[in-house]
């Protein structure tokens, strides 16, 4: 399982949350506009937030997070 | 398994319930308008609580939540 | 496998039944108004009963709970 | 695999007959109308039995019980 | 694997036949007219006869027993 | 994996087919007209003969036996 | 995975051809006009071979033998 | 996975090739006009070659061998 | 997985390229017009070549090779 | 699981990022115009990110990256 | 998992990664105008690269290589 984000400004951050008992921010990916990256999940990485304005495609269909 | 949700709102609150024989929060996380949280079901959350208003995106199709 | 229930009114009640050879409550949860949960069959966990006015989305479909 | 099921009347009974050699009622669950209630197949329950008024939902599709 | 079985009038069987060599009636539930039944293929149960009026919904499709 | 067979006239048989180096008739069901039988092929019936009229449901779609 | 099969004249014959080094006949099974088979492959059987006219329903379709 | 092979003319070779380091024919079977058979690929047969007039139905679709 | 090759002119050649760190040739299959063969990825084979005018079908669709 | 990339421009730029607790870029692949690569997830790349202008076709749909 | 490749023009190149911590080009293939090449995704080969004008077609639709 992966999903798919394209930024559509600068400054877009990707943050990997630990997976396990704590809930903790173990990586953050900062995307310049234009720049497109497809992360999964993963031993370490249960659930993904994202902050600024992306495109962001995922198996359920698309939604764009910024306001 | 995994849950895209976004943020319509300020103070939108993802809740994770734990898995086994109690239920009860291990995490919450805030997240703030236009963010957007992808959240799995794991070894350790088997419910997810949402409150307040959020756009939430499901292999069920989408639902709104909030008043 | 897991389902996506929105309370539409106060005081909606998700009430987990146990696995096994005995079927008792053994967790409820309480919804308030445009609250939402998502609850997966688990371990322990093996039926799921909701009383009170609540949008349940399921693999099958839709249904909604309340007279 | 698990099914839905919503009273259309109070008294409805959800009965849960054993899996293995022997067929016996092992639990009656109670609902009144407008409650829902998802219950699975699992390693003690092999088949289920509804009486009353209920609609029932299915991966085969919708069937609604009662007379 | 289950079917759905509803008995359009009083008196419908649902027999299960044995698995393994021998072919034999291990359990026979009655049916009165509007009760719903859903019965797994288990490891007893490898065959299942229905006998009386009934609409019976499998995944190849649906079919009414009865004369 | 299952077929359907329901029973157009009486005395409709299903016979089941041994699995091994050896193919024989180990079992042979008698349906009355309107009786619907639902087998699977086990670890004893690797072949399902029809004789007689009879509606035959099955994954690759519906085929009526007899002449 | 098996095949459906449909005799449209008397003497139809459905042969098992062996898996393995060799390929061999291991079993002729002979139908009459009406009569349907319905034959998986399996441990033995790693070929079918149809003789006479005959309805061959398959999942990649339909095909009629015979000339 | 198997394919179903129909010869429109006498004299239809279905040639099996062999499984391994090596590639040779270990088994042809002939099929006279209107004789279907069906043919996996198994521990000994990783090709199946074809001449002759016949129609080659496979999950990928249909395709008419000869010229 | 196989693949289904149909010869569009003869002296069409199929090569199997070897499975693992070096990537050679081990065999070539000729196949006349006309002919088709069906050939899977094997422990041996991890990509095949063809050469000549043919008429290729794989689960993404047809191309035909040749110039 | 692998994704497409058919770069639009010189000096496109793909980016393994590695798996495990640690995320670090791993290898950096450089494409010129028309050149396409398929990329897998793999044991050791459990994110991957593009620069430049770039058509990106995943199993979740199409989007172009680069500004 | 396989992609096919048709060469479109003479010296159309695909370029096989190694999988592991390293990524480098352990065989190149060379297509002529015409040439199909289907190649796996295999436990040596990780990503695929192809320079020049071709045809490719994946589980995730078409693209044309080269400019
Ligand atoms: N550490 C948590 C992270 C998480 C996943 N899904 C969640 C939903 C809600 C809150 C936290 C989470 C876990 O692995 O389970
Ligand atoms: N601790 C519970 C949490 C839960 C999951 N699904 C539920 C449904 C109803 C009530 C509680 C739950 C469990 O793992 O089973
Ligand atoms: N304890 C029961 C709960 C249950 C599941 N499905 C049911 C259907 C009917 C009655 C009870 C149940 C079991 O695990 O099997
Ligand atoms: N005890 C039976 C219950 C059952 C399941 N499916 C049935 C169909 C017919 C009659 C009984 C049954 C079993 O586990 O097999
Ligand atoms: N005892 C048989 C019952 C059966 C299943 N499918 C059948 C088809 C025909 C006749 C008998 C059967 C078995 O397990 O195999
Ligand atoms: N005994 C045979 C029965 C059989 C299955 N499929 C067949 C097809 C043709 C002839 C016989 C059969 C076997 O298990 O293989
Ligand atoms: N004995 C052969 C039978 C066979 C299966 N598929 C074939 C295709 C062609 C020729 C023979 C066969 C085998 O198991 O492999
Ligand atoms: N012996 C070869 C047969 C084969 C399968 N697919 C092929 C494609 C091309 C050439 C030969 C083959 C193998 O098992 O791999
Ligand atoms: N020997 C290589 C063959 C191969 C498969 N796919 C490829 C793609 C490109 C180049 C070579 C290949 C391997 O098994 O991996
Ligand atoms: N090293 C991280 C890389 C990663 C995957 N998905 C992510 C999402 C967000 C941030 C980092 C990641 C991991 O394997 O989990
Ligand atoms: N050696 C790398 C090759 C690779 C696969 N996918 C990639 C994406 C980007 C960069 C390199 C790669 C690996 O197996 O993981």
């Amino acid at each position: 399982e992966y999903v798919v984000i394209k930024a559509l400004e600068d400054g877009v951050t990707i943050i990997g949350l630990t997976r396990g008992e704590k809930t903790e921010f173990h990586h953050t990916e900062k995307l310049d506009a234009g720049e497109v990256m497809m992360a999964q999940f993963t031993k370490h990485t249960s659930a993904i937030k994202i902050r600024g304005k992306a495109e962001i495609i995922t198996k359920h269909g698309e939604v764009e997070s910024g306001t």
